[in-house]
């Protein structure tokens, strides 16, 4: 079975859709086989990935309505070996919608395993990364119980860590109700600008909290993670010898780690 | 009547926060009486201005389900002329629990109505501050009711422009059904570094789109602005001489501009 991992913190402007984007390109030039999932009806993964908004056909609203079986709505990227089920705008309605919903927690996860159990061996994805919006609402929700693990993506200032210990509490209740598989991935530094104390005490902060969870590899600041979505490309491809796609590459290689070459 | 301003941005990460507390600070130190009201489940804005997430006593969360006055949850902050409406982490379920109140749109606009007609005239506030989460659910509606005019604080980045017409929509819809008084009162570029032609470029992208309506301030980063929400003060107080500080306070000049002096 492919390890499903849920990209979630519910505090805005972290690093979520960069780090989706960019972890699924790097895992997938390291030769796994990698499915995106864009849970935010901004839509932001599907134009990072795609460069396109207006594109016709099923999207992740339509699997969670029951209208198509996720098969429908996985599409190709500008990144060899990634593919994606896009968002649309419509998203931002599901909440309410479904709300009411029989099961409406685990809506995602029979979809991912319809699609599973239906692809063949040598199609079927061997990391499956789901972009979350920033909220710990329905659609979060849907992520976490579709997930083997969370990676929670963090910038290190003190208003990014307020909301830590209510995530942590959240995943903690899902695990107990909903999915006992669940665990804690890892917490990855995002937007890191080294140069300020800030960033040190709010690293040392996050130790202090959740010991052991942070990754060695910290994301530092780059305006060429900023420019390569405006161009639907990865870092990888937009900026190959960035300190972006360098700082991608080997939290490909922490995340992907014990799993060794394919 | 004072002035209803909803701060608001379903991009997450862009400077809500921020720009309610230090514009909020900013308009005190020019001598206007302020409200801030903190509507984001996080309750980012109540740490920043209050330092304190343990307080007792009604939040916001009780007022909108109709359990105490807004007069109940107002409380004095660090800032002298600023007062705030605090969140409360139970926030989270108010969309779920107040989807099927009748009206449950306006509910913000009554208690805010209430207090302001239950106010004496010394104390009434002239300036009341909207600070949303980020998303365009039932929270950010009750502000865009409740609200005369919306300030859009933006990062001038690719991936946060990719929200804007979304958000314009929704405004126009509000004004169509809920509040035929809304305006758009500007978009503020905050996070700006002026070095990256990625910051140019987003902003020229705006003026093509909203002409007009760009604030002349820009709120450059700057990392004094992220170290104040740990002392909970604003950027005043706790490096007035900052660009920061400078910056808000131009803000406020531009914001407050046709009123004049107190
Ligand atoms: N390491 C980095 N260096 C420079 N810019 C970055 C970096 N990571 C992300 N960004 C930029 O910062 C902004 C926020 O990042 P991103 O959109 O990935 O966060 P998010 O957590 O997905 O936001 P949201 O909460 O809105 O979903 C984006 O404009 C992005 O391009
Ligand atoms: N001009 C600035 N310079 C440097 N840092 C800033 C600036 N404005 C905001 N920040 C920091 O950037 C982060 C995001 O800002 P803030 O929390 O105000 O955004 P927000 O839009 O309210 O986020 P959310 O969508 O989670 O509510 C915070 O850590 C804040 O301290
Ligand atoms: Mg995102
Ligand atoms: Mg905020």
């Amino acid at each position: 079975a492919p390890r499903v991992i849920a990209i979630l913190n519910q505090k805005g402007g972290v690093g979520k859709t960069t780090t989706t984007a960019n972890l699924g390109a790097a895992a997938a030039r390291l030769g796994r086989r990698v499915l995106a999932c864009d849970l935010d009806p901004q839509a932001n993964l599907t134009t990072h990935l795609t460069g396109d908004l207006r594109r016709e056909g099923p999207s992740v609203y339509d699997v969670l309505r029951g209208d198509h079986p996720l098969a429908d709505a996985v599409r190709e990227t500008s990144v060899p070996g990634l593919s994606l089920v896009p968002s649309h705008l419509d998203l931002a309605g599901a909440e309410m919608e479904l709300a009411a919903a029989v099961g409406r927690e685990q809506l995602l996860r029979d979809a991912l395993a319809g699609f599973l159990s239906g692809a063949e061996d040598g199609r079927r994805p061997e990391l499956v990364l789901l972009d979350c919006p920033p909220s710990l609402g329905l659609l979060s929700l849907n992520a976490l119980v579709a997930a083997g693990e969370v990676l929670v993506p963090l910038e290190p200032t003190f208003l990014a860590l307020q909301g830590l210990a209510k995530l942590l509490e959240v995943v903690d209740l899902v695990r107990r109700r909903l999915n006992p598989g669940l665990r804690l991935g890892g917490i990855v530094a995002c937007l890191v600008d080294a140069r300020t104390t800030l960033t040190a005490e709010a690293l040392a902060e996050v130790e202090r909290h959740v010991p052991g969870k942070l990754l060695r590899t910290r994301i530092r600041r780059n305006v060429r993670l900023a420019e390569a979505p405006s161009h639907g490309r990865s870092i990888l491809d937009y900026a190959p010898s960035s300190r972006g796609a360098e700082d991608y590459l080997a939290l490909a290689r922490e995340v992907l780690g014990g799993e060794g070459a394919p």
